[in-house]
C-alpha cells in the first residue's frame, strides 16, 4: 500500500459517500445519472465476485471495503429507481448503457491477461468502469449544468483513479509491477474526466456553479 | 507464480 492508493481509495469513498448524502439529505436524485450508478453497481459486483465465491472472513480491510463498495452502490441504485424514482431524470439520462457494456465484454473477451471466467470478469469490470461515468458527464451537457454537490462528487470520482496512476507509477518505480489492462483503462478513465477537471478548478472553486456549455 | 498475478488492487 503506498500513500496514492490510499488517498485514491479514499477519494473512491468520499464520492460514494458525497452522493450518498447528497440524494439523501435533498431526498432528490435530480441531476444524478442512474445509469452510471448501475454501471459501476455491475463493476464491482464482477470484479469482487470472489467476495460471493468462496466466503472469506472479513479479518482484513481489503474484503471490508470490497463489501462496502458494493452495498453502498447497490443502495444508491435502490435510492434512484426505487425510493427517490419520481426525482430520477430518465429524459436527460439517455446515454445508451448497452452502446458501454457490449463493447467492454467484447474486449474483456478479446483482450485479457487469462482466458478464464473470473479473469474476464475481471478484465470487463476494468473496462467498463473506464467508461461508466459517460451517462453521467452526458446528462450534464443535456441539462446544461451540474449542482455544486454533485461536482464535489465528479471530482472525487474523478481523483480516485487519477490518484490510482500515480500508484501505478509508484508501484512500477520501487516494486516492479505493472498491470497494463488496469493502467490503459485508468489513464482513459481519467482523460474523459479532464474537460470537467478544468470546469471544476476554474470555477466550483471559485464559488460559481458549472454551466454548460462553458 | 499466480498469487503475484493476481490482481491486488480495489
Amino acid at each position: 500500500m503506498n500513500i496514492f492508493r490510499l488517498f485514491g481509495d479514499l477519494s473512491h469513498l468520499a464520492a460514494i459517500a458525497i452522493l450518498l448524502l447528497k440524494i439523501w439529505k435533498t431526498r432528490s436524485c435530480a441531476g444524478v445519472s442512474g445509469k452510471t450508478q448501475l454501471l459501476f453497481a455491475v463493476c464491482f459486483i464482477t470484479r469482487y465476485i470472489d467476495l460471493f465465491l468462496h466466503f472469506v472472513s472479513l479479518y482484513n480491510t481489503e474484503k471490508v471495503m470490497k463489501l462496502i463498495y458494493i452495498s453502498a452502490s447497490v443502495f444508491t441504485c435502490y435510492l434512484i429507481f426505487f425510493k427517490f424514482k419520481a426525482t430520477y431524470d430518465g429524459n436527460h439520462d439517455s446515454m445508451r448503457a448497452e452502446f458501454l457494456i457490449v463493447p467492454a465484454a467484447g474486449l474483456a473477451c478479446l483482450i485479457n491477461t487469462k482466458f478464464d471466467a473470473i479473469e474476464i470478469l475481471w478484465t470487463f469490470s476494468i473496462y467498463l468502469e473506464a467508461v461508466a461515468i459517460l451517462p453521467q458527464l452526458f446528462l450534464i451537457s443535456k441539462t446544461g449544468e451540474a449542482e455544486t454537490i454533485t461536482s464535489h462528487y465528479l471530482f472525487a470520482q474523478g481523483s480516485y483513479r487519477a490518484l490510482y496512476i500515480l500508484n501505478w507509477i509508484y508501484r512500477y518505480h520501487y516494486e516492479s509491477h505493472v498491470d497494463t489492462i488496469a493502467i490503459v483503462a485508468g489513464v482513459v478513465q481519467t482523460i474523459l474526466y479532464c474537460d470537467f477537471f478544468y470546469l471544476y478548478i476554474t470555477k466550483v472553486v471559485k464559488g460559481q456553479k458549472i454551466v454548460l456549455p462553458a | 507464480s499466480p498469487a503475484d498475478e493476481k490482481h491486488d488492487e480495489l
